[in-house]
């Protein structure tokens, strides 16, 4: 048995080495690191969470998700290597370790694991959840655009063909609604960073309307010095701003949902391609691209720590 | 398993809304079979070998520029599956 200091970090991994490597991380450090399964995916499989805490009861929470979109591997693989940074970070990096012993983290590396698997076994194309679709030959929702914020509106598809296929009703996705479900009985999780790629932007409520959202200042404030931190290790460039400005309109996403619940720290990544590989991101480039968007996740992280709302 | 011999992905480059209208022109001929990467400018995407002529023919009569960002996919996908056998545990 492996373990995941032995872990390679530098290739893409089946779900099934993912889950293992979940449960190598919370056997080594059973201290700091649980899993909890807050659901099953369409096909049945869990959809596991690892929360990082040093104690406490519902403390306020930090979430990161990666790999709503089956296809955008380094995002489940940033995902593994975020993991270990914790554990590896707390006590020896001090933003870090103040972090986790006032609050809790938690990340979800496979949002989709049947679209994921699907990348592995069939179609490594496959962008949405397996979900067959009633009267229909097509199969899969967009997850992203499956949550109850501007449900249905522009930058989506009522068409189960589309890639943006948006569901039958909003949060109809057990993948989406199982987050809902956690995402409301905690109750006091503060930020929530949903992770995509590619193309490089960081960016905040919203993409449904064009409405400024209330914080739009400070997110525009903290995008501005994260994406600074992340440059700062290979000079990756980052645009940043809402999503309907900086990149298109679309209806129903994550953290649309998460800011309209009160969470104010809501920010989506768009990670790699600095090259030309779009989806097919060279596995070379996991660990730099993991390292960068770590700098840029422990400002966010840090931001949300030292203001309390 | 998918298999993507002579899918070539392009990066196009229109240079106004009217260009960026007639690309997603292309995403509703469902025939085409094509598959967006990004909607936002540039524009990525993947296009079956049967619908290369047509897409290159409709871009190049509107005078759309754009190029050819992987050439070859299913030999990046190869290379991709060798790496991750080569380390499988």
């Amino acid at each position: 048995a492996g373990n995941t200091d032995t872990f390679h970090y530098t290739t893409y991994h089946t779900l099934s080495e993912i889950y293992s490597f979940q449960d190598m991380l919370v056997a080594e450090n059973p201290k700091l690191v649980s899993k909890t399964v807050i659901g099953q995916s369409y096909e049945g499989r869990p959809l596991n969470v690892l929360k990082f805490s040093t104690g406490g009861s519902n403390r306020p929470a930090i979430w990161i998700d990666t790999g709503i979109h089956a296809r955008e591997w380094v995002t489940q693989a940033s995902g593994i290597v975020f993991a270990k940074k914790i554990v590896t970070e707390y006590g020896t990096d001090s933003a870090v370790t103040e972090i986790l012993n006032r609050m809790d983290v938690f990340l979800e590396m496979v949002v989709n694991p049947d679209g994921y698997h699907f990348t592995h076994t069939n179609n490594r194309m496959w962008r949405k959840n397996r979900k067959q679709n009633r009267g229909s030959t097509c199969v899969g929702v967009d997850l992203n655009r499956n949550w109850n914020a501007g449900f249905g509106g522009h930058g989506s598809s009522n068409n189960p063909c589309s890639e943006i296929y948006r569901g039958t009703r909003a949060h109809s996705e057990p993948e989406v609604k199982s987050i809902v479900n956690f995402v409301r009985s905690h109750g006091n999780i503060k930020a929530f960073i949903s992770i995509h790629s590619y193309s490089q932007m960081l960016l905040f409520p919203y993409g449904y309307t064009r409405k400024p959202a209330k914080d739009q200042a400070e997110l525009d404030q903290v995008a501005q010095k994260a994406i600074t931190a992340l440059a700062s290790l290979y000079g990756t460039s980052y645009r940043y701003g809402s999503i309907i400005t900086t990149i298109y309109q679309s209806s129903g996403g994550s953290i649309d949902w998460t800011y309209n619940q009160g969470i104010k720290y809501s920010y989506t990544f768009e990670l790699r391609d600095t090259g030309h590989f779009g989806f097919i991101l060279p596995a070379n480039q996991i660990v730099p691209t993991a390292n960068e968007t770590w700098l840029a996740l422990k400002v966010i992280m840090d931001h949300t720590f030292k203001n309390p709302y | 398993k998918g298999d993507f011999h002579g899918h070539q992905v392009f990066r196009i480059v229109p240079k106004d809304d009217v260009q960026l209208a007639l690309v997603r022109v292309l995403e509703d001929i469902l025939d085409l079979e094509l598959d967006f990467w990004r909607w936002v400018t540039p524009v990525d995407v993947r296009v079956p070998s049967h619908s290369l002529q047509v897409v290159k023919t409709y871009l190049e009569n509107h005078c759309i520029k754009y190029f050819t960002m992987i050439k070859d996919l299913q030999a990046l996908l190869d290379e991709e599956q060798r790496q991750m056998k080569s380390i499988a545990p």
